[in-house]
């Protein structure tokens, strides 16, 4: 099983913390974070990292996409550049293997997922976020999260998550669907609105395990009370988690075979 | 009694709210948010609100100055320039009051004081944080400030602050200082200690009242506990209340006299 996801998003808004969270790796423990002097340079770097990760007795073979710099200069025009390009050369790659004469069997390094971090402000996308959305969204499923979750108030998320849904819809952005059959079971159906009901998601994560009670728990604390990352009630880091790697995993790649890789081909074979 | 204070910070940073709990005033309660769309438009616009206040017996004229639209497009390039000219228009009016042959009792329109409000993201100060500081601690006393510090846990509030200070040493920015006099008492030595200790000042606000325990309270509630704007051990809100009310409003107009407005008349009388 092999899996890519891209996580975008301004520096700070909790990325790497969110991905250790995810998939219990330190895959940023040794991470060298760029200096302001670095980040005016105003280049974005696509690097990838790639770890092998057992979940339920299944080996995944994890790569994550990392876009240090995204957003973080002083003018970010074009910051998107470089992220449209690699994920181009990721479906040319394909198309290569794709159209050789003895096609072996070839691993599948496109990318799946886009989680796109949105900075918690409470006044709805930046115009950089919809820049973004609207360049990536036909090349990859984008999944937007509000990163640092905890900044919002229970009312707060519920009227930030309207915001960016109608601007969402206002700039006809096509953000992942969490679709259903119309055979599909009444569970999945239900399921499947409660994940589209909790879009955006609002996650916190944390590289901190806490004693509570006896109990170890990923959380943050502080004075006035402990944020539990996995706690339904206070975040959706455990919804996320379980449409990454249990439920959706397959129809992410899916999507990105048949329908996002299939116009990026289209369009190059028709010239 | 007039105080100018100017506000500078990226949208959702807590600004408007922590002006309100800062002055007990619904200043920023009729404020219409610009859209995403408008903010592509990449203008800063500087307005000024003036509002009477009266805080102890004492009458107040508080004049606020908002720069909507700073470090929100896409390209935020010189956009501390409409800022630069605010803040030397007011020199100006006050350089042409001053060398009138029948100079009359001028009012003090100059910017006393300018919070920059930093965002919480754990990393240090952005290119364009630096930017603005750099054009600006030769015109303005500049008191920076995280917003939004209910974000961090007091471990990160500290090394968070310790990187922030090292950022600004290494700049060469000149901050305001808590300056104190060897004849001072003891106490105001170490109230200034004290204060200087807390900068960047970790800052809550809120709109919102709470009824804690039968006692009203300014806070935001969040499912894991309540986090009290006045409380000095949740964040720094009640020290910067003070010092720019109580202790040292009358050293910020000092200092902008004697020193930042002094440099700017020289530049202007030698040509
Ligand atoms: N409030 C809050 N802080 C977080 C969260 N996740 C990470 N942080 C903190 O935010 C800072 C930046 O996190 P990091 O994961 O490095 O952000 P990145 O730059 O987006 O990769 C660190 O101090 C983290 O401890 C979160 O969910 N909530
Ligand atoms: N976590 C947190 N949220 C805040 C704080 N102050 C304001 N907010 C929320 O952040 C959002 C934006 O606040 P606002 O004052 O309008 O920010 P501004 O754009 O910088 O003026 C609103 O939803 C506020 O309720 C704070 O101290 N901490």
């Amino acid at each position: 099983f092999e899996f890519t996801l891209m996580v975008v998003g301004e520096s700070g808004l909790g990325k790497s913390t969110l991905v250790n969270s995810l998939f219990l790796t330190d895959l940023y423990n040794e991470r060298e974070y760029p200096s302001a002097a670095e980040r005016i340079e105003k280049t974005v770097k696509v690097s990838s990292t790639s770890v092998e990760i057992e979940e339920k007795g299944v080996r995944l073979r994890l790569t994550i996409v990392d876009t240090p710099g995204f957003g973080d200069a002083v003018n970010n025009q074009d910051s998107w550049a470089s992220i449209v390009t690699f994920i181009d050369e990721r479906f040319e790659e394909f198309l290569n293997d794709e159209l050789r004469v003895n096609r072996t069997k070839t691993n599948d390094n496109r990318v799946h997922c886009c989680l796109y971090f949105i900075a918690p402000n409470g006044h709805g996308l930046k115009p950089l976020d919809i820049e973004f959305m609207k360049r990536l969204h036909k090349k990859v499923n984008i999944i937007p999260v509000i990163g640092k979750a905890d900044t919002l108030t229970a009312d707060e998320i519920k009227s930030f998550r309207r915001q960016i849904l109608s601007q969402i819809a206002e700039n006809d952005i096509s953000i992942y669907q969490f679709a259903t059959d119309s055979d599909d079971e009444e569970d999945a159906i239900r399921e499947a609105q409660s994940l589209q009901a909790s879009v955006p998601f609002a996650v916190v994560g944390s590289n901190t395990v806490l004693e509570i009670g006896g109990k170890k728990v990923r959380g943050r604390m502080y004075p006035w009370g402990i944020v539990e990352v996995e706690n339904e009630d206070h975040c959706d880091f455990t919804k996320l988690r379980n449409l990454l790697i249990r439920t959706h995993m397959q129809d992410l790649k899916d999507n990105t075979n048949d329908v996002l890789y299939e116009s990026y081909r289209a369009f190059k074979l028709t010239g």
